[in-house]
């Protein structure tokens, strides 16, 4: 190819010794020309240089050592879900991704049918999902909520089954709240349309995280190019007192009472899977 | 004799182990698993008398034979026939945290072609 220095000599014309015979700097552009021409065949535009607040979701790293076989290694940390199948067996490529934190709104929501019987302050998070290729298609997509036990003791009275029963609803917004200038009163509140994706009654005696299904949503941002207008997160404790809003599931910072590095694993995480038509789907391999 | 047969054995093509380790590459700050891997590569003769791209059904293999063979044909080469794949972590160039399964990434077979 016209734009990439071909490292290997071809017969005839270079002889391995004339490369030996090449100035420092010309072995050194070769050697970058060759890197580049790797990187390529990855997929990768330029060579990445993860910053330090890079994080790794446990949830990926779990499922790179389910995938390539390590999880069966002794003594392999025992990994607390079951292999995606049925997403990874039309994927080739998994990505996870964190919401635009600094974009996190508290905004007041009204849907059609739904009663109004309790004021939550839904989230709404945004996900750049710039950086998925164009010939990438995505199957599917999930967004990972991690919810955190209450501990009854610490909490006063212990609930009943009834009364620790948390709902979490998750919306596709379809209509984005006006810019604050001329919004609602409070600057930045206003009202989002939004269509349910997904919904779930949890207890809080447990901490796991909970997959919630927002494929038509994210396939309708990357497949149709529909506005990506961000999920909205609605959490809400199903009792006439709620004294454990929001103390259940981990959806924002400002909730969350850990370490902020904790925060970087417990945060939110979107998934999608998706196949460039390249290679095999990551179904599960048996240890080489 | 037996061991001077096994040593010409040995130069011939076949598969030979090759570990790529991410950090002799310098790129284990983007690659988060595996550290490396067991890539293999393919080396050695191949003392086929006929190129396999040219007509080797039996009936040419006698008539070549009985007009004795061109030497100017090119000679085989020994290069990977069966290749698999592996699934590798990293973080791409946006910090954004990727698992993506790339084909052809281990030899499993060596033939000469």
């Amino acid at each position: 190819e016209s734009n990439h220095a071909s490292l290997i000599p071809e017969e005839g014309k270079k002889k391995v010794p004339d490369l030996q015979g090449r100035s420092a700097a010309q072995s050194h552009e070769l050697l970058r020309d060759f890197e580049a021409t790797l990187l390529h065949m990855f997929g990768l535009q330029r060579r990445p240089r993860p910053s330090r607040s890079a994080t790794i979701p446990r949830y990926l790293l779990d499922l790179y050592r389910l995938q390539s076989g390590e999880a069966e290694d002794a003594g392999a940390p025992d990994i607390a879900f079951e292999y995606p199948e049925r997403s990874a067996s039309r994927a080739n490529t998994v990505r996870g991704f964190h919401h635009e934190e600094h974009m996190e709104k508290v905004t007041e929501k009204v849907t059609e049918k739904r009663p109004r019987h309790r004021e939550a302050p839904p989230l709404r998070f945004l996900f750049n999902l710039s950086s998925i290729p164009e010939d990438e298609l995505l199957s599917s997509a999930e967004l990972r909520l991690y919810r955190h036990q209450i501990d009854e003791a610490a909490g006063g009275a212990p609930s009943g089954q009834e009364e620790g029963l948390h709902r979490i609803n998750v919306y596709e917004v379809l209509k984005p709240p006006p810019p604050p200038a001329a919004g609602g009163p409070g600057g930045g509140s206003g009202q989002l349309i939004t269509r349910l994706l997904d919904t779930r009654v949890v207890h809080h005696n447990a901490s796991r995280w909970e997959s919630f299904d927002v494929s038509p949503a994210v396939l309708r941002w990357t497949l149709e190019r529909l506005p990506n207008h961000g999920l909205a997160v609605e959490v809400l404790h199903l009792n006439a007192t709620p004294r454990h809003q929001d103390k259940h599931v981990r959806v924002s910072r400002s909730l969350h009472q850990g370490a902020d590095e904790d925060w970087e694993q417990l945060r939110p995480l979107l998934v999608t899977f998706g196949h460039d038509g390249k290679g095999h789907p990551l179904t599960r391999r048996a240890k080489r | 004799s037996p061991k001077q047969r096994g040593r010409k054995r040995n130069r011939n093509c076949r598969r030979h182990a090759l570990y790529v380790d991410f950090s002799d590459v310098g790129w284990n700050d983007w690659i988060v698993a595996p550290p490396g891997y067991q890539a293999y590569y393919c080396h050695g003769e191949c003392p086929f008398p006929l190129a396999d791209h040219l007509n080797s059904t039996n009936h040419a293999i006698v008539q070549t034979l009985v007009n004795s063979v061109n030497t100017n044909i090119p000679k085989a080469c020994c290069v990977p026939t069966e290749l698999s794949a592996i699934s590798m972590l990293y973080l791409d160039e946006h910090d954004k945290v990727v698992l993506k399964n790339y084909q052809e990434m281990v030899v499993e077979g060596c033939g000469c072609r």
